[in-house]
């Protein structure tokens, strides 16, 4: 539900400084929940300006936000300790766009039922509800799965639930903490107007006939097709897997028939990209022979080619196999565009051929590595609790070129076992003896993909782990994050190969088995981990050079003068030392979380009256200071304004205007009135005259 | 191998973490300016 009023609302690109206080990994995982809104919304937000209202994200006590704009400068939103997932930092960014929780509308009672005797003393409040004169659900639905909604358990006495919903299936549903819901994104995208978002650019599963306006090239020998089974596989489309009659298609390419070297090539509609950077995501079955080939390119249109060239970006081989396969290509693209998918037939016998389905294109960073665990349901019914139960990921290589792994405990730790459980440890690595130790501001982030078909809709749930150097392990005789080879214990591959596992950091509640059997997270019977392990030393000093408490409480801004923070030029961030090029085993080129745009002070300030300098393009510009009822204007802020003198100088225009106004009403009067007794005194002596004659 | 839960081994939701620290805000995790108190 929104806060009713339009003064509530936030610009559509919210401006933010991130205050040096938050936990380094509050602000990578900050950094990303922005990404989840310029992916599903229109809200983008921007680091700070000079803008007058904007929000300072700070570690307080606790997680809070103050609902919707309060258009008093600096608006505060604490991520403090254990408030640092990405569902907890969407929600409260959701208070401060104008959002309530969801239990409080007016129509809760027909959708769960409060037990008041199970609430705590004096807690009542908290479960309110209010009229639609108060808040606003903008005409959709009662929604179990917002991010919004009180989990079960809120504001317990005891150990039973305070919220029941009436349909019993939600009681675990409400509380997530995942991901915006469908719902929520229906709210905001209708409180803010949203048309478009920043990033996402195509979502396409072949339902349709058109198949998302791709087309068949021309220049090829051979054609793809729009099937819903295969006879060597795929059986079922990735979309529905094949639970709908007369639904689920995929594109699929022949290799079985045709000549050695014919090729099919599928384009997408042209694309018009934003922020230069793209991730593609699409399944990908191979039922043809090992030799055929997938070709991922890209068709650029510039001034220079406005019929497009062709930039070949990934080339995907592999064996045949019985399943459907998710494939991330990270593209570059700054002008104009198509994606296109070349299947190849290769030398080999084939009795299938090439499948995608479950295209999806954004302008985000992909993930750096991805985890396939298949068969994922006997994993469920066999592995015991505990250790016993443990996974383990393949090795991966962060950009940096630390060595890392992933354990998921499937039934979860002994002491709770109706969980997943995931952990996070460095092991040794080729470049170790190039690296710094201990391992400083690495953040790993572990994502259970939701396989929804479209991006938009996935709930995903995902936790980060940010490596601090300056962590003891439990016996405090060594860092926790240090080489795990000096650290760490010996452990081995399913190959043999020995290898030292460093001390692991995770949760073991990082989902319930109620939720992981819920949405898409488990589909063909296999769940996906992805992976990214990046640098977030950049993060280390976020508050920009001016200080924004120059803004705070615009009442009292004339006696707060603006503190500039020297103290972020003296930090020295503690960055990894490489000096020789790290291995790693990314295919793709990794790029890292764009640094915080912190504004450059002018070499030569000319703003006058505490006036901030930026540098806009280049160039230097005046942020001038204002409050409610006054402001400086002017390129250097050498003019001041307020309400008053404007107040007096429509008071003053007023009065002038009708003293102007009276005069002449007056001199008016005046003269008729003069007129009129002419009149009447030569009218009078004409009836003498003619009385007389 | 050890292992530390940041969790603690509790999936402890916003107003969880703001009671344990003894917070009493509207709702669990709203602030209100003056205007909107009165």
């Amino acid at each position: 539900n929104s806060i009713i009023g339009d003064n509530y609302r936030w610009p559509h690109v919210v401006p933010y400084v991130l205050e040096d206080s938050l936990e380094m990994n509050a602000k990578g995982l900050i950094l990303k929940a922005f990404e989840q809104y310029r992916l599903k919304t229109c809200i983008d937000f921007r680091p700070w300006e000079g803008e007058k209202n904007y929000i300072s994200v700070f570690k307080g006590s606790g997680c809070w936000s103050y609902v919707g704009n309060l258009q008093e400068g600096l608006q505060q939103l604490s991520i403090g300790a254990n408030c640092d997932r990405i569902g907890t930092i969407q929600h409260e960014f959701l208070h401060a766009l104008g959002f309530w929780h969801e239990q409080s509308r007016s129509d809760r009672d027909d959708y769960v039922s409060i037990i008041w005797d199970r609430i705590q003393p004096g807690k009542d409040h908290n479960f309110n509800k209010y009229d639609d004169k108060t808040s606003d659900s903008l005409n959709v639905p009662y929604d179990y799965d917002s991010v919004m909604h009180y989990s079960q358990n809120a504001f317990r006495n005891g150990t039973e639930p305070t919220i029941i919903t009436n349909i019993p299936d939600f009681m675990d549903v409400i509380g997530q903490r995942m991901d915006f819901s469908d719902y929520d994104l229906q709210k905001l995208n209708r409180l803010y107007n949203c048309t478009s978002s920043l990033s996402f650019m195509d979502t396409c599963s072949f339902e349709l006939e058109n198949i998302c306006g791709m087309i068949q090239s021309s220049d090829d020998s051979s054609d793809w097709q729009r099937l819903s089974q295969v006879p060597a596989g795929p059986n079922t489309d990735h979309t529905n897997m094949g639970e709908c009659e007369d639904s689920g298609y995929f594109m699929h390419f022949n290799t079985s028939a045709g000549a050695v070297g014919s090729t099919a090539i599928l384009e997408s509609r042209i694309l018009y990209p934003k922020r230069g950077f793209q991730c593609l995501q699409f399944y990908f079955y191979n039922s043809g022979h090992e030799s055929d080939r997938l070709y991922v390119w890209v068709r650029e249109y510039t001034s220079a080619h406005p019929n497009g060239t062709l930039r070949l970006i990934e080339e995907i081989k592999g064996s045949p196999a019985s399943y459907w396969q998710l494939h991330h290509v990270s593209l570059n693209v700054t002008s104009k565009f198509r994606v296109v998918f070349q299947g190849t037939r290769g030398s080999g016998s084939s009795n299938g051929g090439l499948s995608v389905d479950d295209i999806n294109l954004s302008e985000t960073q992909c993930p750096h590595h991805v985890w396939h665990i298949r068969n994922f349901t006997y994993l469920l019914n066999t592995s015991p609790a505990g250790t016993a139960g443990r996974i383990y990921s393949p090795p991966f290589y962060s950009s940096k070129g630390y060595a890392f792994q992933v354990s998921l405990y499937v039934n979860g730790t002994t002491d709770n076992p109706f969980n997943l459980a995931i952990y996070l440890y460095l092991i040794s690595g080729a470049n170790d003896d190039q690296l710094q130790w201990p391992c400083a501001w690495q953040q790993g982030t572990m994502i259970l993909l939701d396989q929804h078909p479209d991006i938009r809709q996935r709930m995903s749930n995902q936790r980060s782990i940010t490596t601090d150097p300056l962590t003891l392990s439990d016996s405090s005789s060594t860092y926790f994050w240090d080489r795990p080879d000096k650290v760490g214990s010996i452990a081995s591959f399913p190959n043999g190969t020995t290898f030292m596992r460093g001390p692991g950091s995770g949760t073991s509640a990082f989902l319930t088995h109620q939720r992981l059997k819920s949405r898409n997270f488990i589909k063909e019977d296999s769940v996906y981990i992805l992976l990214t392990m990046e640098d977030i030393s950049h993060l280390l000093s976020t508050q920009p050079s001016v200080s924004p408490t120059f803004f705070m409480n615009t009442s009292s801004a004339n006696t707060i003068k603006p503190t500039f923070n020297t103290s972020a030029t003296t930090k020295s961030p503690m960055r990894p030392t490489t000096t020789t090029r790290p291995v790693t085993t990314a295919s793709v080129p990794l790029t890292e979380e764009p640094e915080m745009d912190v504004p450059d002070s002018c070499p030569d300030n000319p703003c006058e009256n505490d006036g901030v300098c930026i540098m806009v393009d280049r160039g230097p510009e005046c942020r001038c200071p204002a409050g409610d009822d006054w402001w400086y204007m002017g390129e250097k802020c050498e003019r001041k304004g307020s309400a008053q003198e404007n107040t007096v100088i429509a008071v003053s225009s007023t009065v002038a205007v009708f003293v102007v106004m009276l005069v002449v009403t007056i001199t008016t009067a005046v003269c008729l009135k003069k007129k009129y007794s002419q009149v009447k005194e030569n009218g009078e002596s004409l009836n003498l005259e003619v009385n007389r004659w | 191998t050890t292992e530390i839960d940041v969790d603690g081994g509790i999936d402890q939701d916003i107003f969880d973490i703001n009671e344990a620290l003894g917070l009493d805000l509207f709702e669990g995790d709203i602030k209100f300016d003056g205007m909107q108190e009165r």
